[in-house]
């Protein structure tokens, strides 16, 4: 029938706070119906936990150390190796790659381009309404606007009545309606912005967590015994107007605890409203005929701390920072159903769904490369040497199609 | 088959203890760097200098550690680093990649 597509999903910053992961609170019906028909691993973790250096790790399949990259500000073609990437590899297969949204980090990061040309057909979409995000669109209870971080609005009286996410989701339903009855198979990679601070969300979501549910973090206090390097001190949600006006103290806080409340509220509630755009993208898939032929990827970047050991960030080695989701949906491989329906989180929340198949094992962002090359039918990249810096297709990560044949042991 | 399954992460600093910069240390200020191995068991952190003009690891000088036991401590909230003879795991992180 010739070859696969790929709709490759990558959130912002979306730990495993997802029902198919487990958790009691979180209500994500559209992932978790993905989950349903997909293999799920439950142990998955990326390479370094912020945006540019994961992204990059993942999307080349080498660690940082290999791509050089730690902080936001080199490219790594010309910093360490010019490595091709995942998206550039599967471009020179003959397929057709679009990236929207966030999905390698902007700026020097990807040479001011997401890596266009080499990774993509066409240049990468980003959505217009971003260049609010971190302006003053938060109404406060003084009804003035600010750079807040809990930003749950109306979205119709946000500038253009519509939030980033949104406009991804559409230009993605978009082109997958282009590629409907074409043979040139196509990589398709839609990165949402969400659930990363700040929570510029629409208000409604936020009804799914009441507060008098919404629990504080098992282990809320900075660890006895954890070194002081270990530690982040969230500088990030430190420079947030309604953050400031708490006047933590630096480094170790605390939050108080009704603020910690909401700051988690509002976090889940973002974790529902990507959930929602990413229900969007599959029922379009499924609409358009293409579920049978398209192999679906959905993972995060890296995680975020939700409190625990005194955290609110990524920015460490921890679990709950290091640890994504990651789940594969083959056609007719994971699952011989391939229908996506819409479900509306508000009316369908108590929806449930069991893993179709869940793996244990340890896994990491670096393994994807090579996995969605083998599962494609594509000859995947060789190991690298413990040298690789002038060797541009090779891989620092394990295949991992053999566990889609084999459950695993032990 | 038999080949115990770990997943490798690792995390920048500008410095020991946590300072403005301390979330996202830029290249030239990075000097230690925190490498860790997790798998069912455990989570194995060393934090070890950093030279970021030749982007070398220097192994042997151990600024921190951590040492989390998962089954009896999901949340990674007691550090039995200073516990436990880690000689043997530092020395399989040392041959890492």
């Amino acid at each position: 029938k010739g070859r696969r597509n790929v709709l490759f999903i990558i959130a912002d910053d979306l730990r495993t706070s997802l029902g198919c992961y487990g958790d009691p609170v979180a209500r994500s019906p559209n992932m978790d119906q993905l989950a349903s028909r997909s293999q799920v691993f439950l142990n998955a973790y990326a390479q370094q936990a912020v945006c540019a250096p994961s992204r990059t790790s993942m999307l080349t399949s080498r660690r940082p150390d290999t791509t050089r990259l730690y902080d936001f500000y080199s490219y790594w073609r010309v910093h360490a190796g010019n490595y091709s990437t995942l998206p550039q590899y599967l471009k020179s297969q003959g397929y057709a790659t679009m990236s929207v949204g966030k999905v390698f980090h902007q700026g020097i990061a990807s040479n001011f381009s997401d890596d266009f040309p080499y990774s993509w057909s066409v240049p990468a979409y980003h959505p217009p309404s971003y260049r609010y995000e971190n302006l003053e669109v938060c109404p406060g209870r003084d009804g003035a606007l600010h750079r807040n971080l809990l930003c749950a609005v109306n979205v119709s009286e946000q500038p253009g009545a519509v939030l980033p996410d949104m406009e991804s989701a559409a230009q993605a339903v978009t082109l997958l309606k282009s590629r409907v009855g074409r043979r040139q198979p196509f990589f398709l990679a839609v990165g949402f912005h969400k659930p990363h601070i700040p929570f510029r969300i629409p208000q409604e979501f936020l009804s799914l967590y009441p507060l008098e549910e919404m629990p504080l973090a098992p282990d809320p206090d900075v660890p006895e015994l954890l070194p002081p390097v270990a530690y982040n001190p969230w500088m990030d949600l430190r420079k947030r107007d309604d953050v400031q006006k708490l006047n933590a103290s630096f480094p170790y806080g605390p939050i108080p605890k009704d603020f910690q409340l909401l700051l988690r509220q509002h976090y889940y509630a973002a974790v529902s409203y990507v959930d929602a755009q990413v229900g969007r993208l599959l029922a379009a898939l499924d609409e358009l005929g293409l579920s049978d032929d398209t192999l679906v990827v959905l993972t995060s970047d890296h995680g975020w701390s939700l409190g625990e050991h005194g955290e609110w960030a990524k920015y460490s080695n921890f679990n709950v920072a290091t640890r994504v989701p990651l789940m594969f949906y083959v056609p007719g491989v994971t699952s011989a159903a391939s229908s996506f329906p819409f479900i509306d989180v508000f009316s369908q929340s108590g929806r449930r769904f069991q893993n179709g198949r869940p793996v244990e094992n340890m896994v990491e962002l670096v393994d994807v490369f090579p996995t969605v090359c083998s599962l494609l039918g594509l000859k995947a990249p060789r190991p690298c040497p413990r040298v690789s810096f002038k060797v541009e297709l090779c891989t620092e990560g394990k295949n991992l199609v053999h566990s889609f044949r084999h459950r695993e042991r032990g | 088959a038999n080949k115990e399954h770990m997943a490798f992460s690792q995390y920048p600093r500008p410095a020991d203890q946590p300072q403005l910069n301390s979330d996202l240390p830029l290249l030239k200020d990075i000097r230690v760097m925190g490498y860790s191995m997790r798998t069912w068991d455990y989570r194995f952190t060393l934090w070890v200098a950093f030279d970021p003009s030749t982007f070398q690891a220097n192994m042997s000088d151990i600024h921190a550690g951590e040492l989390y036991m998962v089954a009896d401590d999901p949340g990674e909230d007691v550090n039995v680093f200073s516990r436990l003879e880690h000689v043997a795991m530092v020395r399989k992180l040392d041959a890492l990649p």
